[in-house]
């Protein structure tokens, strides 16, 4: 089945979601069959996939609530997404989806499992996959995570197997790192064991800053192998791709921040023993 | 009574706690008595402000659970600080807290009001501001929100009289603009009718590019006189002073992101009829 994989981290502005939009993206053109599934009521990765505003419903808060599982094309052909607006907020703030465990991603994405695999032995003509192609016939699911630390990504955090956490080249950065740490920590032992840490992902990095430089030594430093070879580093492009509903791997592709995003891509899917 | 100012944005890493912290410096040097409170559990702004991690208890957790109010101290002798950790997710998890209204920092101030005012009318020689102020005798109380539009930022727009909206010259930025305007208004009928936006504030503006100045002219067009006409540059220094623990104000006066946070100070005074 699908691998999930959330890109988080509490700290805002790191790069989550360029980071979801464009490792989805290179990992579309290379082949693969991916669903990015927005997380974040701003929907940021919804308008960087192209999906207007208004065209949001169902959305990733009917998907949660009510297993309403209906992604939409972008304009890369293995690429799919659920968008979000601004009822995901609901769940943080209304009844009863507040007092709720976090696994109401889990739980859809389970139980659309479970009726795929009933109708395919129905069927057994399941064959090519239709645009809501079930979640086993994706090679991966990526979900885009809101800042902070509320239900929306221990949500993401009981769902997924693999976790990317950005870490934009600056001070304030380093703080939060613990405390998301502790948090993922206390999911695995609570709700989910199979979670782990997939990587830290340096972002936004300047070589002519020496804070930036400062930054990644003390990263690398303390967490050694954790952190990905594949640096990616500011580049304007990477910020004007959104504006124009699409990742930048499309964009702008011979871009540096697109070639960054590529060579995550193969760096990640190295450190999966080529998966 | 002092003024209260929230600085808010859900859209993660704009420059809320830059600026709520350098603002309040500049207030603090021109003479203000200067009360932060820090309402993000990562802590930025009481790293910014020097008070080391071990060393933020009580927190504002237990003012807004217990009404225990104890400022500390910072470099800069009119400028207090209440700081937090990550005690403060609680209140987004945890019972009875998670049920609560959005009022608990706003019946914390009061009940503190209250007090002060009963033991004054007691002792009449209040005279000497203590360390722990009372909140009538600070002129601003600045409110540091986390990322997001969960209930520590609903109850920061509780207790709020004026609101800062830091945005980065971003096109992302603009996405959650409609959505915090939507919030702002829907508290302000239901439990806050003091509650007005004092203003935008432009943030990491970089006038060599080219989205940056498409962006401040997008929000000029369509705010007009709600965006400052203070706009705070990208500047290294800024984000350089927080590992020193202190403000940017104090750290490198002269630079051009301090230049720019005395200029807002002013301007605000202005703006506010001197006061
Ligand atoms: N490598 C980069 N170079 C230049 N700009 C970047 C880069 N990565 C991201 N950006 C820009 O920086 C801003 C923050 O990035 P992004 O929105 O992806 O962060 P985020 O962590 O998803 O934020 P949030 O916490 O609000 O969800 C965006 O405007 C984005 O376009
Ligand atoms: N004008 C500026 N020039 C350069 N760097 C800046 C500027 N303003 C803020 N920064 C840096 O950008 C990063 C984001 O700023 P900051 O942490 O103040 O944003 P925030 O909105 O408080 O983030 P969060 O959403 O996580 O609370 C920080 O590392 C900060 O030092
Ligand atoms: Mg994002
Ligand atoms: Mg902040």
């Amino acid at each position: 089945g699908a691998r999930i994989t959330a890109v988080a981290n509490q700290k805002g502005g790191v790069g989550k979601t360029t980071t979801a939009v464009n490792l989805a993206a290179a990992w579309a053109e290379a082949g693969k069959k991916i669903l990015l599934i927005d997380l974040d009521p701003q929907g940021n990765a919804s308008t960087g996939l192209g999906i207007a505003p208004q065209k949001r419903n169902p959305s990733a808060f009917d998907f949660l609530t009510q297993g309403v599982f209906a992604p939409q094309r972008t304009l890369l052909d293995n690429l799919w997404v659920i968008p979000a607006s601004r009822d995901l907020n609901k769940i943080l703030r209304e009844k009863p989806w507040r007092d709720a465990p976090d696994n109401l991603l889990r739980d859809a994405l389970k139980a659309l499992l479970l009726e795929k695999e009933k109708r395919a032995a129905e069927t057994k003509s399941e064959g090519e996959a239709s645009p809501a192609a079930p979640p086993h016939l994706y090679d991966d699911i990526i979900l885009d995570c809101p800042p902070g630390l509320s239900s929306l990504t221990s949500n993401a955090f009981c769902a997924a197997r693999s976790l990317i956490v950005p870490l934009q080249c600056e001070f304030y950065a380093l703080e939060g790192l613990s405390q998301l740490f502790q948090t993922v920590e206390s999911l695995r032992s609570s709700v989910n064991p199979d979670l782990r840490i997939d990587g830290i992902l340096l972002t936004m990095a300047d070589g002519r800053n020496s804070l930036s430089e400062q930054v990644e030594a003390d990263v690398r430093a303390h967490m050694g192998a954790q952190v990905y070879k594949t640096v990616i580093p500011r580049n304007v492009r990477l910020s004007e791709a959104p504006s124009h509903g699409m990742p930048a791997t499309l964009y702008d592709s011979s871009c540096s921040g697109s070639l960054a995003y590529k060579a995550l891509a193969e760096e990640i899917g190295r450190r999966r023993g080529g998966r």
